[in-house]
């Protein structure tokens, strides 16, 4: 499945890092 | 370079989202006039109505109003990663304006708007702004996560 990239969905690659974007402290570097 | 030029496009999506006027197009963007009001819209307390002011509205085919718009722009932008977000921005990701203002370089576009995109998702209002992307299409959402991945991990360079 070309969506699949290490056993997680393109679409859940995508809302992962989203998500960890908006739990990362406002103006926090890095 | 390419690479750049497809940010561009896919980061157009994204502007457009903030339903600012001068946004239809990636040659609309080279006047500045609709990244500055994008800016306004993303923190509008450092990014004010003033600021907003010295930013020339018809620049029409003027390079030279279209490059000082752009600077001036940059140099905010620059000071509001240091300032606000406590972050530096490595030299690899500052545009060359002039090359956007003389002649439209869309690879240029790509990395000031990769700014823009920087100072969304880290500013006060970044949840609005992150889940306003995540309502975009899933193909611009991937160059949008590899935008800002590039920020991140170049930061502190």
């Amino acid at each position: 499945d070309p969506n699949m990239k290490g056993g997680q969905t393109s679409e859940g690659v995508l809302a992962n890092f989203f998500n960890s974007l908006l739990t990362k402290k406002a103006g926090s570097p890095g | 370079s390419e690479d750049k030029a497809e940010l561009c496009d896919s980061l157009l999506s994204w502007l457009r989202t903030f339903k600012v006027p001068s946004c239809t197009s990636k040659h609309d963007l080279a006047s500045g006039v609709a990244i500055a009001h994008v800016l306004h819209k993303i923190d509008p307390s450092w990014f004010n109505e003033a600021w907003v002011g010295r930013i020339k509205e018809e620049t029409g085919d003027n390079w030279r109003i279209k490059v000082s718009n752009l600077k001036k722009i940059l140099q905010s932008m620059l000071e509001y990663y240091h300032d606000v977000l406590g972050q530096q921005v490595a030299d690899v990701h500052v545009p060359d304006v002039s090359l956007i203002g003389e002649m439209g370089d869309v690879a240029e576009l790509g990395r000031l708007v990769q700014l823009v995109l920087g100072c969304a998702v880290s500013c006060e209002k970044k949840q609005e702004h992150i889940q306003q992307i995540m309502t975009l299409e899933e193909s611009v959402q991937h160059v949008v996560m590899t935008a800002i991945q590039e920020l991140l991990t170049k930061e502190h360079v």
